[in-house]
C-alpha cells in the first residue's frame, strides 16, 4: 500500500533526527 | 571496519536491502535471523537506532537505514 502524506512526513522527520544523531555520534569519536 | 559487530552488520544489511517505503519490520528481521536469539536482534536494533544508522518509520516496528535514499 502507498504511504499517506502523514506517514511520509513522519518518516522524513525520523530520518532527519537519525541523521543528526549519527553526525553527533561520529563527532564524539 | 565500520565499528559494528557481526550481528549489528547483519541487521543493518537486511534493513538496507528492504525496498519497501515503510522499511523492514521487526518480524521480518526476526524470521530472516532465526539462528539468532531475539534479545541479540533487539539489542542490535536498539544500538543502531541510538547511533543513527537506522530509524523507525510508520511505527516502532518498522525500520529504514539512514544510508538509503
Amino acid at each position: 500500500l502507498p504511504l499517506t502524506e502523514e506517514q511520509r512526513k513522519k518518516i522524513e522527520e525520523n530520518r532527519q533526527k537519525a541523521l543528526a544523531r549519527r553526525a553527533e555520534k561520529s563527532a564524539e569519536q | 571496519a565500520n565499528g559494528l559487530t557481526v550481528v549489528q552488520n547483519q541487521v543493518l544489511n537486511l534493513i538496507k536491502a528492504c525496498p519497501r517505503p515503510e522499511g523492514l519490520n521487526f518480524q521480518d528481521l526476526r524470521s530472516q535471523l532465526q539462528h539468532m536469539p531475539i534479545a541479540s536482534v533487539k539489542q542490535a536494533v536498539d544500538f543502531l537506532c541510538n547511533e543513527g544508522h537506522i530509524y523507525s518509520t510508520v511505527d516502532d516496528d518498522h525500520f529504514k537505514s539512514t544510508d538509503a535514499e
